[in-house]
């Protein structure tokens, strides 16, 4: 097995508070980043497009053409949905360019699939969400390393808002 | 004299004038997204526009709203992105991507960034508030949105992030002081804003520094080759830089540009809010004002402008208020006395090339 992402901050951030284990026999979707190809081509795509120096400036490409270039490929489009399909995924739907996958499966498949996650329940947040996540780091099996990029869902919390509300007399003084 | 910023003030600070809006007859169209799983009421804007919308044509409601609304309260931040990005965007079609009801596992982020790979038909500026640590991402997930951006800038859409609100930040590590990037303002595709106030909080005059404004260096992605010129004048050339202990000097430098982000009057849950403040409030509203040039180039007959930066970063900032007074907060500790880096002329990490200056960048980018 290997890590896809070991230095990913696992911890709870401030305000939320565990719920508990998740039921086992409970559904959650999880998104699968699929290993994208061509990349360096639309690194210079993107160069040609914007630089207005280029003959290329403002030929942008379609959605279309773009999930021509870097959709995965068949190797990898197969390998996933095996082992997907293989631990009990369903209802898995994909995107015009292919390269992520969302899929439902139960608590307990999902905690097989991806050994090490353990899925908790947490409340919190300025909008008191529910969110499930794991804060456990997962492993995917060797196999699949050159087929993924990461697994989303497990230990990205929302955002918190960082608006604030500053009275003139407080900026007043900070603006010296 | 003002209040606090509101749409007139915006408009007259970045020489927007009444006839500055949408023709209504163009496919033109922006979008702005927030992921903090808060509501958005179309009443709130209507009663924004109503109490502050008089002196320009204007849309009274989205054309648009991306994920499914409730009864709920509605928050700040969406109502703000929404009220800003069509006073400054004014009389354009507007999206709103807001995305509460989602399932609990999901990431709001995530998903948006799987809307973007799944509709052919999108709106050419995105603005969006949202950004987190460096630090607490892991790479490959980093890696892998900044390759979601480059299939957006291909595409030729344009996306907006907002620099952050903790100036340059802030952490420790092994023990020593280090600034604190932020990320998604810190990928090299997309076009990062940052914040001023007015140097007096109550007239419209020029802009210093908001010293909440984020910026700074990645420690994860290398300078692009579009901003190596402008940063390395900026290293060479600034009187007051901080030790070179603090920041990757060799990393992508932020923000690209700025606006105001103090002192927004917001309306909210149908109550006016004032005194807001953030990089949530420039980001729509640098987004707004390039919806409309968008507009006049679809008018030309000219593709929209998509990934600004390469083009931002050859013109040197032409059509931009150039902020040289200020600094953004960091470290409080005896070394840096809560000071980061400072802005000064052309392009630094605090405000970028500068703030909008309407007329004068139309030109530019019309050419």
């Amino acid at each position: 097995n290997y890590s896809p992402e070991p230095d990913q901050q696992r911890k709870l951030p401030p305000g939320w508070v565990s719920l508990g284990r998740v039921d086992p026999e409970e559904e959650l979707s999880l998104t699968f980043a699929l290993r994208q190809q061509n990349l360096k081509r639309l690194s210079e795509l993107v160069q040609a497009v914007s630089d207005p120096s280029s003959p290329r400036y403002g030929k942008y490409l379609a959605l279309e053409e773009v999930a021509e270039l870097i959709r995965p490929s068949p190797l990898t489009l197969h390998t996933v949905q095996k082992w997907l399909v293989a631990a009990g995924a369903r209802n898995c739907h994909s995107v015009t360019t292919q390269d992520f996958l969302t899929c439902w499966l139960r608590v307990r498949q999902a905690e097989l699939l991806l050994p090490g996650t353990e899925f908790h329940r947490y409340v919190g947040g300025p909008e008191v969400s529910r969110v499930v996540r794991s804060l456990h780091p997962y492993q995917l099996p060797q196999a699949l390393a050159p087929h993924v990029d990461f697994v989303g869902g497990l230990h990205r919390f929302p955002p918190t808002s960082s608006l604030r509300q500053r009275p003139r007399s407080q900026v007043a003084g900070t603006v010296g | 004299l003002h209040l606090g910023v509101t749409p007139s003030v915006i408009r007259k600070r970045y020489n927007l004038t009444a006839q500055d809006v949408g023709s209504g007859t163009t496919n033109n169209s922006q979008a702005c997204a927030q992921f903090l799983e808060q509501y958005f009421h179309n009443s709130d804007l209507a009663e924004f526009m109503r109490l502050f919308g008089g002196s320009f044509v204007h849309q009274a409601s989205v054309s648009h709203v991306v994920g499914k609304q409730g009864r709920g309260r509605a928050g700040i931040e969406a109502s703000l992105d929404v009220e800003y990005l069509m006073s400054a965007g004014a009389n354009i079609s507007t999206w709103v991507y807001s995305n509460p009801g989602r399932h609990e596992a999901q990431e709001p982020f995530l998903q948006w960034l799987l809307l973007l790979s799944n509709e052919s038909a999108l709106p050419h500026v995105h603005t969006v508030s949202y950004g987190d640590d460096e630090d607490s991402l892991s790479s490959a997930y980093m890696q892998r949105v900044n390759t979601e951006f480059m299939k957006a800038a291909a595409r030729g859409l344009t996306l907006l992030f907002a620099s952050g609100d903790s100036g340059a930040g802030c952490w420790s590590v092994s023990g020593r002081h280090q600034f604190r990037p932020s990320f998604p303002a810190s990928s090299p595709y997309v076009t990062t804003v940052g914040g001023t106030s007015f140097r007096n909080p109550f007239q419209v005059t020029n802009e210093i520094v908001d010293f909440i404004s984020g910026g700074g260096f990645s420690n994860v992605f290398p300078k692009p080759s579009y901003q190596e010129e402008a940063v390395a004048q900026f290293l060479k050339s600034s009187p007051r830089l901080p030790p070179s202990s603090y920041f990757n000097a060799s990393g992508r430098a932020y923000p690209d540009v700025a606006a105001l982000s103090d002192g927004y009057w917001v309306v909210s849950n149908r109550i006016p809010i004032p005194w807001v403040s953030g990089t949530s409030a420039s980001t729509p509203v640098f987004g707004g004002i390039l919806s409309l040039i968008n507009e006049h180039r679809i008018l030309n007959g000219q593709p929209p402008l998509g990934f600004l930066n390469p083009r931002l970063y050859q013109q040197h900032g032409a059509g931009l208020f150039d902020v040289t007074h200020g600094c953004h907060e960091s470290c409080l500790n005896e070394e840096l006395q809560g000071e980061g880096f400072c802005s000064g002329p052309g392009w630094d990490p605090v405000t970028g090339w500068g703030t909008p200056n309407f007329p004068v960048l139309l030109k530019t980018l019309l050419n």
